[in-house]
């Protein structure tokens, strides 16, 4: 654990809540993309089947707990509890465009060719772009609400700060994880375009 | 040392 994995991991969790926290507030998901919280829902899902396999610590346990109990809830929110609400028609990626070229990827680039790996890959590729359709939705309809600008800035964030505590583990540990670090690299750079906005034209974005 | 399963991170 160092400092960047730690406020990474944190960053991660406010825009986890933040997200969750506007929905409930203001009991309507407009202009949140229910297909990029279904992929990351499946992204947890995928990644932390390990929980019933193996033990790290508690931090990573509850984390972990955390962050796939607070996708489904956000998901609950979205296409149920507040249905009403959700910009279906603006929200037209196609979810399996993404979903199976990245499932296809994750059983030919791997660590190990097994169950739990590949579907660990899996998730870390789709990680990657699972943002796609809620940045594809904000460019459709050009503009996105300040607490969106928020849950975007500290996601996007989040993956930035895990470069550097790869950097930190490369030098200090010797550790590094290839797959991690490339999808990493991708899902930050697909980031840029919004951290501009965001900081230029500050909180709310209308293109 | 390189990658070693399981994944510690998150």
């Amino acid at each position: 654990m160092n400092i960047f994995r730690l406020t990474g991991d944190l960053s991660h969790l406010a825009a986890i809540i933040i997200l969750l926290l506007k929905i409930w507030k203001t009991r309507s998901c407009a202009g949140i993309s229910g297909k990029s919280q279904i992929l990351f829902a499946l992204v947890f899902t995928t990644r932390y089947l390990d929980l019933l396999t193996s033990f790290i610590s508690l931090y990573n346990t509850t984390m972990k707990v955390i962050y796939i109990g607070c996708a489904y809830a956000t998901v609950y929110l979205i296409y149920m509890k507040f249905k009403a609400t959700y910009d279906g028609n603006h929200d037209s990626f196609r979810m399996e465009f993404l979903v199976v070229p990245v499932g296809g990827l994750a059983c030919l680039v791997n660590h190990d060719f097994s169950f739990l790996e590949i579907l660990w890959t899996f998730s870390i590729y789709l990680e990657s772009v699972a943002i796609l359709p809620q940045l594809f939705m904000i460019s459709k309809t050009g503009e996105a609400e300040t607490i969106t600008t928020h849950y975007l800035f500290f996601l996007g964030l989040y993956r930035a700060l895990y470069l550097f505590n790869w950097i930190w583990r490369f030098y200090f540990e010797g550790f590094f994880d290839m797959i991690a670090i490339v999808a990493g690299m991708v899902q930050t750079i697909l980031y840029c375009d919004f951290f501009y906005l965001y900081v230029t034209k500050g909180q709310g974005i209308s293109l | 040392h390189a990658l070693q399963l399981p994944h510690d991170e998150l």
